[in-house]
């Protein structure tokens, strides 16, 4: 939308009501991540500013386009609407965007069926002259969040827009990810240079490596090669597209002695936030006994030249096949990555090697789900007894003990990916709460696209919702695995118990699938991370306001600091301070006023006191006296002894 | 033992719901859609 006065400052302050879903608060805290990572866009929870974005759950998903300066703007995240592509889709409106193909030059690329648009909808097919819609110089993006799909507002079962290249009629209407238009628009928009969380993407196509430098500290070096005869054959970046064009970095371990080092550094890297994620793609054509140390060099006042800090191991045996690594870092200060190759005593016939390198801002997935040989699982009918494929099991940090389920042919709807998530019976259950509360799984397919900038993932979470009960058994879905689930075996024969399954027929289509590098080197990734999101149960700030039209002013910033127990808020130097209720003969103290007092307390504790102190001086006259007793009756027996000696004597 | 089949629970109904579709399901005839109108602000 052109003008000024519809943009919002570079970090937009939100509040998240407490009527949203807590699976969409915690999609879209994700949500924002992803505008940190691709954007320059931030956002902070409101603190008294004149114009912010208030999330609520009301009917449907909708907003506004642009900041339209009016204090609280709303967003409505409704039921179904918790999907991160959705998310991404209503800020974008907020941000200033229109539909894509509500562009001045539609018309040039995609083709409106008026005859097949329902009654009364025809105004949404609208399009904006370029004085009041701008396209900001960017091409008509079939694959824009932005896009209508082929079936919006049609009134039987065939499309209302086709696209002038037929290519695309299956591609418009995706809702995976920003595009990489979307982003480049968003960018030009808001006249962003970089982006909060991105560090660094490396996929050695280059020949300067990135800026990569090969350590003098060493005996071997690292080479940027295409192909390796004992693997890998092709790079990662190319794979399946083009062989001996890609490159990839290779540590020779076939040649050498045992302990031969090959050190490659990164360039300097700037931290903002103080964690981060290493990702890359690793291939191990070596020998078990070789190994990859990663490490980070941080430079602090303290220490100028650098100090190492080894931060994760690679070690295994060859398999055959790139493999996907993460490892998380907690880098404050200046730093470069190092990759170190270390020569084993066994004996090898080829290396390791590494290739698209992704260093970002952000929290590492915790597990990852290799499948392989995709296409063979794609085009083969069901598989196994109930078609679907099951995750190894994995643990979220609190100890729940889950599974993932993709069905490859979708359940009743065979052109879709199903997936869904179980609790599974585990080695903490019976130390764990149940029914399962607030545990927020989230399923990621990945892009993999060599630069994480341009991925278009494609993602869905579910929480665990300790009173959702199931309506045909009437139990609770995420209750004991033991108590609900049913038996189920792993593949070496362990048996286990398996909750209700929770998630969705329709994870992906597969003509999406095929799009993208979801597969590639004939492998998906799968990425889940599990996160207590209880923290979000109350997330809204109840800010006291006056608003007048266009101006909004903050009397009260404290309100969501929490004073309890009818505590009263006041600000003192612009920070929140809890003023405690006091009775006759009670009072509340602490930060929050969370501790009561009370006179019979001090009474007790005056009278307590006394007495102890009565104890101890009584304990220490009994101990003095007995010493005192003794020390004389040892004197009166030595004079005694001396007097019969003398007697003797004589 | 034998596997058994378990119970699941499907958040789409084995549809692929857009925005526009929810929405639409909804009975909200919004503009585009999803866009909220300044004018149609409750006041």
């Amino acid at each position: 939308i052109i003008g000024d006065e519809y943009r919002w400052p570079h970090t937009i302050p939100y509040v998240l009501e407490d009527s949203l879903e807590m699976n969409a608060k915690g999609l879209i805290l994700k949500a924002f991540e992803q505008y940190r990572l691709k954007t320059c866009i931030d956002f902070k929870p409101w603190e008294g500013e004149r114009n912010y974005i208030s999330v609520f759950k009301g009917s449907g998903c909708w907003s506004s386009v642009g900041n339209r300066q009016q204090g609280r703007q709303e967003i409505s995240i409704g039921q179904s609407c918790d999907r991160l592509a959705t998310i991404e889709h209503e800020f974008l409106h907020a941000l200033g965007f229109w539909h894509e193909q509500s562009r001045s030059d539609r018309d040039d690329y995609v083709t409106i069926m008026r005859d097949r648009i329902q009654a009364g909808r025809e105004h949404n097919f609208n399009k904006y002259d370029d004085k009041t819609s701008d396209f900001l110089n960017v091409p008509y993006d079939y694959t824009s969040v932005m896009h209508y799909s082929k079936t919006a507002f049609m009134n039987g079962t065939e499309p209302t827009i086709l696209t002038n290249i037929p290519a695309f009629i299956d591609v418009i209407g995706q809702r995976m990810d920003f595009s990489e238009y979307d982003i480049q628009k968003l960018s030009r928009l808001y006249n962003c240079t970089s982006s909060l969380s991105f560090m660094e993407t490396c996929s050695f196509e280059l020949e300067n490596v990135c800026g990569m430098v090969q350590s003098t500290e060493d005996n071997d070096d690292w080479q940027r090669i295409t192909q390796v005869s004992s693997g890998p054959q092709d790079d990662h970046t190319y794979a399946g597209i083009c062989q001996e064009t890609g490159y990839f970095l290779h540590f020779n371990t076939s040649t050498g002695n045992p302990g031969d080092r090959a050190v490659l550094e990164s360039r300097f890297l700037y931290p903002k936030r103080g964690f981060q994620c290493l990702q890359f793609y690793y291939f191990n054509s070596g020998s078990e006994g070789d190994q990859l140390n990663i490490l980070v060099k941080e430079y602090t006042e303290e220490n100028p030249n650098g100090t190492l800090r080894l931060v994760g191991t690679i070690q295994g045996s060859p398999v055959g096949y790139w493999e996907l690594h993460h490892v998380s870092l907690n880098v404050m200060s200046k730093f470069r990555i190092v990759f170190e190759g270390v020569k084993g005593s066994t004996a090898s016939n080829g290396g390791f090697s590494i290739d698209d390198i992704n260093l970002s801002e952000t929290a590492c997935p915790h597990h990852v789900w290799h499948i392989r040989n995709f296409t063979h699982l794609l085009n083969s009918s069901p598989l196994g007894l109930e078609g679907k494929l099951y995750s190894p099991p994995f643990y979220s940090p609190e100890g729940y003990a889950f599974e993932v389920s993709i069905y490859v042919n979708g359940s009743t709807t065979p052109f879709n990916l199903a997936m869904y998530v179980s609790l599974i019976s585990g080695a903490n259950d019976d130390f764990l709460q149940w029914p399962c509360a607030w545990q927020q799984v989230t399923v990621v397919l990945l892009d993999q696209h060599p630069d994480i900038r341009q991925r278009m993932s494609n993602v869905r979470s579910v929480t665990t919702d300790p009173t959702y009960v199931q309506e045909s058994s009437g139990e609770y879905l995420w209750d004991r695995p033991n108590k609900v689930g049913t038996n189920a075996s792993f593949p070496n024969g362990t048996q286990f118990m398996r909750g209700p399954g929770y998630g969705t027929s329709a994870f992906l289509t597969h003509e999406r699938l095929k799009i993208r590098d979801f597969i590639k080197d004939d492998g998906v990734f799968i990425l889940i991370t599990t996160e207590d999101i209880s923290h979000l149960i109350s997330t809204e700030q109840n800010f006291t306001t006056t608003q007048t039209p266009h101006q909004m002013t903050t009397t009260d910033v404290c309100a969501a600091y929490g004073c309890q127990n009818d505590g009263i808020c006041i600000v003192v130097d612009g920070k929140p301070v809890c003023r405690c209720p006091v009775g006759v003969d009670w009072w509340y103290t602490g930060d929050k006023c969370e501790t009561k007092g009370t006179k019979e307390n001090t009474v007790i504790i005056a009278v307590a006191s006394s007495l102890s102190i009565f104890a101890v001086m009584l304990i220490i006259t009994v101990v003095t006296a007995c010493c005192i007793k003794k020390k004389y009756r040892k004197k009166i027996n030595a004079i005694n002894n001396l007097k019969f000696q003398n007697a003797s004597a004589f | 033992l034998p596997v058994q089949t378990p119970f699941e629970t499907d958040e789409d109904n084995e549809i692929e719901q857009d925005i526009f579709d929810i929405n639409e399901a909804l009975g909200l005839n919004l503009f585009e859609g999803d866009i909220k109108l300044e004018n149609e602000r409750n006041s």
